[in-house]
């Protein structure tokens, strides 16, 4: 039996808007621990990993491993019909066909129930292993995803240059060309405004653009975001949640 | 010209 209250519904919907974007069926292991998912895109460029902390709800208890294959797309149109200060509780039994979701004004006594069928999904979990890299890069969550935004309209393509001192995006473009560069910054009255890099190489690499615009929707779970590149594995960005986090792991391209 | 690598290069199925 599964059996996982979120204190605000909000929370939920932002993790799931945070990637429903990029992946569309994702299975949900859930466990005495917490929960934990995994995606790939159809492309195999991009893949979601996911976990929620069981600190990250109000009360948890799962007594033993359950799998939710779960649609995306529909699991979306019924967060919407919560609202954002309701709890939500979602609710499985042992072998499920489908999972509850009931939301609570705990003010107004107002109880919304929605059942959602589940799928089997056909998905292979990737092992990843601890990777070196070879630049760490921490900085606010809304700066890179401005960013990014920013420089997708000028090119299909953005590169990340990391040297000693400097963080540089640039994008080059039919239209033109344009390039944000950064400098460690440490902010004391607020330090999730902070810049942190830690570099042990330089870094060159470049990304597509259509995929780190799909990564800044992770912006709306945390104030900052961790960025971890090597020019031997796919770069990981990182939004920390109260317990646990949502990554994305991105396939560079290369010269062909 | 850029090509796009994929992730199965990296990763290793489970």
């Amino acid at each position: 039996m599964l059996e996982a209250k979120f204190e605000e519904a909000s929370f939920f919907k932002r993790i799931i808007d945070g990637f429903k974007d990029c992946v569309q069926l994702v299975n949900f292991q859930c466990k005495d621990d917490g929960i934990i998912a995994q995606a790939v895109d159809d492309s195999r460029v991009l893949l979601v990993s996911l976990e929620i902390g069981s600190e990250s709800f109000q009360t948890y208890r799962c007594d033993h491993p359950i799998t939710l294959g779960i649609d995306l797309n529909s699991l979306s149109k019924i967060l919407r019909c919560g609202n954002n200060t309701d709890t939500l509780t979602l609710i499985a039994d042992d072998t499920p066909d489908s999972v509850l979701l009931l939301f609570e004004d705990t003010k107004r006594e107002r109880i919304a129930e929605y059942s959602l069928k589940l799928m089997d999904i056909d998905a292979d979990f990737l092992k990843i292993e601890e990777l070196a890299y070879e630049s760490t890069l921490m900085m606010p969550s809304a700066e890179f995803a401005k960013n990014v935004r920013d420089l997708s309209q000028l090119s299909d393509s953005l590169t990340f240059t990391i040297t000693k001192e400097t963080i540089k995006f640039q994008a080059d473009g039919d239209i033109g060309s344009g390039s944000v560069i950064l400098k460690p910054y440490v902010n004391m009255d607020d330090p999730d405004q902070s810049i942190k890099l830690e570099m042990e190489q330089p870094v060159d690499l470049t990304f597509g653009s259509k995929y780190l615009l799909d990564i800044v929707k992770g912006s709306a779970l945390s104030n900052k975001v961790g960025i971890r590149l090597s020019s031997e594995a796919p770069a990981l960005f990182q939004f920390d949640l109260s317990s646990g986090f949502l990554q994305f792991f991105l396939a560079p391209k290369f010269n062909d | 010209k850029m090509k796009q690598s994929s992730l199965m290069s990296f990763f290793s199925k489970q």
